[in-house]
């Protein structure tokens, strides 16, 4: 603890390089330990000490502030090209206070604690009077809507079968009246398009996952499900060093290539038009 | 003779050190 009586910090600026820098480790920090949910992006750093440390080196207290981009933890989608939530799809902020030691001229994270926390109700219908809220991911709708775009997904796919791993982001839409779900799937040893029981396949040893967008749409008689899912390059079981951008997201489709792209689906959170196709409709 | 009034230094905005820029928006 650098705190005492006669020790001496600084206050950079907090726009400085150097405590940029310092928010861009501790963001990475973050990313690469969120266990689930969607990656973080600095929005802005509240405060910075920078303490004196004895034999050499300096510790950095940083406050700041973040916002959930659209990408999930498993997207391997570098940070800075993912894209932040917007306020109309009820955004989420993160409040992070962070302990760096630099020393050589590297930083290296010491202390972490976050808080994440959606957007007030109040603040979504300021932007947006009919945007729908995010929903409790228990919420019995929101299972619903996932297994059935999940079992409608792995009836199209032409691969691997795919289990529900995590459903990480829910909104139950009035009218029409539809449920919006985005949830993580995990491919296992069975295949997708044979009718096996979901308790004999196994998961796969190198971890395929993929990550799907789906709506559930209330129809007269039934419901009507489009789900579109990327599954996403599996990541080498060992830590050999790796080429210079292997770590880049590499999108895989998964069901016909023959299939047409995919049409705008009117759901939120979709990404917006002119996005490149990174999956299919089915 | 023109006297040019003494006029003070040119004070430019004061920007605090903390917090910094907002990089998207304020939630």
């Amino acid at each position: 603890a650098p705190h005492g009586p006669g020790l001496i910090y600084r206050q950079p600026n907090c726009d400085d390089p150097e405590t940029e820098e310092a928010a861009l480790v501790a963001i990475d920090y973050i990313n690469q330990n969120l266990p689930w949910g969607y990656k973080h992006t600095l929005n802005q750093i509240d405060e910075v000490k920078v303490w004196p440390q004895q034999p050499s080196g300096e510790l950095f207290e940083i406050e700041i502030d973040t916002l959930e981009t659209t990408c999930h933890v498993l997207d391997p989608t570098p940070v800075a090209r993912c894209s932040v939530r917007q306020l109309k799809e009820h955004a989420v902020e993160g409040d992070c206070d962070f302990q760096l030691l630099k020393l050589d001229g590297k930083f290296s994270v010491v202390y972490a604690k976050c808080d994440s926390s959606p957007d007030s109700a109040e603040d979504v219908r300021k932007v947006c009077q009919d945007c729908p809220l995010l929903a409790p991911l228990n919420d019995t709708r929101v299972v619903h809507a996932a297994k059935a775009a999940l079992a409608a997904f792995n009836a199209q796919n032409n691969g691997s079968n795919f289990q529900l791993e995590e459903i990480s982001r829910a909104q139950l839409v009035p009218l029409p009246p539809s449920t919006y779900v985005e949830f993580t799937v995990s491919g296992t040893d069975c295949v997708a398009k044979e009718a096996t029981e979901a308790a004999k396949c196994n998961l796969l040893a190198e971890k395929q996952y993929g990550f799907c967008k789906a709506t559930l749409s209330e129809k007269l008689g039934g419901a009507e499900v489009a789900v579109t899912c990327m599954v996403f390059q599996t990541q080498p079981v060992s830590s050999q060093p790796q080429p210079e951008g292997a770590n880049e997201a590499v999108p895989t489709p998964v069901v016909d290539p023959d299939a047409p792209p995919s049409p705008p689906l009117g759901a939120p959170g979709l990404p917006p038009a002119g996005s490149p196709p990174d999956s299919h409709v089915l | 003779t023109v006297v040019q009034p003494s006029v003070g230094a040119a004070a430019g905005p004061v920007v605090p050190p903390c917090p910094g820029r907002i990089r998207h928006f304020k939630v």
